[in-house]
């Protein structure tokens, strides 16, 4: 099955 | 101190109604150069970026930088008070503890005022990347709508695939499968209809459906949709607003077998 990833590890903190 | 006229109220009650089934508490980040909101939903998978630039009001003053903390719940309760075509001024003050909304109707001489307590939200602001996507699709927004409910009446996920002869949107669950493919297509005397592909390498990604319909809900605010994807990346669902204003949402992909 697929893992559905986090928004905020694809973008950086700002 | 912040004034901001709009035209019509219908922007923000669309705006807002697109977005407050995903994020709840959310700031309002004003500038001279417009108004902006960035916030995750609750669960991280999904991001909401609006642009409202400072040429959609008329006039526009914004003297100091201001975040303007909202609950969109109770937002949407003021809004209600204003109907579609009537003016929206939005005032507050250097450091204000409320915003002040003001709808007025020109042709009956009726001018509402509220105030709207404002919160303290502390909001982590995420850095979004200029990408070049691999592909982008343009679409009209009800057809997008269309296709992302009929597929999760039998899925919780859709796979889209794009390649140089269209994009195809597919599922498979328990009771079956379905797939969605549009071609490009140009329609001279109906542009909104327009199907548009732009790649430069074909895209294969898995998203939750669950999300995507919930960012239908902004298909009010654009005939047009606008779907950019890379492999490996969020995807980007951008209703295009007058004034180079926008309604952007970032959706992260689900990765594995």
């Amino acid at each position: 099955a697929k893992t559905q990833q986090s928004i905020s590890s694809f973008f950086t903190k700002k | 101190m912040l004034e901001a006229r709009l035209e019509q109220a219908d922007l923000l009650k669309k705006v807002v109604d697109a977005i407050k089934d995903l994020v709840q508490d959310c700031n309002f980040d004003c500038n001279d150069s417009g108004v902006a909101l960035q916030a995750m939903d609750n669960s991280h998978v999904a991001l909401v970026s609006m642009m409202l630039k400072a040429e959609s009001f008329s006039p526009y003053r914004c003297d100091r930088n201001v975040a303007l903390g909202v609950n969109l719940t109770s937002l949407t309760k003021v809004l209600r008070a204003a109907q579609n075509e009537d003016i929206l001024t939005l005032k507050a003050e250097d450091a204000p503890d409320v915003l002040n909304l003001v709808f007025e109707n020109t042709d009956s001489d009726r001018l509402s005022e509220y105030d709207l307590k404002l919160m303290d939200i502390d909001q982590e602001h995420l850095g979004i990347p200029d990408t070049e996507y691999a592909a982008t699709i343009s679409l009209p927004s009800v057809e997008f709508r269309r296709i992302c409910v009929d597929l999760m009446a039998l899925s919780e996920s859709v796979s889209i695939e794009t390649s140089k002869d269209g994009i195809k949107f597919s599922c498979a669950g328990d009771i079956g499968n379905g797939a969605v493919t549009l071609r490009p297509n140009t329609n001279v005397e109906k542009p909104d209809q327009n199907v548009e592909i732009e790649l430069t390498e074909p895209v294969a990604l898995t998203f939750s459906l669950k999300y995507l319909v919930n960012f239908c809900k902004a298909a009010g605010l654009s005939k047009t949709v606008k779907l950019c994807l890379s492999n490996e990346v969020p995807l980007l669902v951008e209703y295009a607003l007058a004034g180079s204003s926008y309604l952007r949402f970032y959706l992260a992909p689900k990765i594995g077998d």
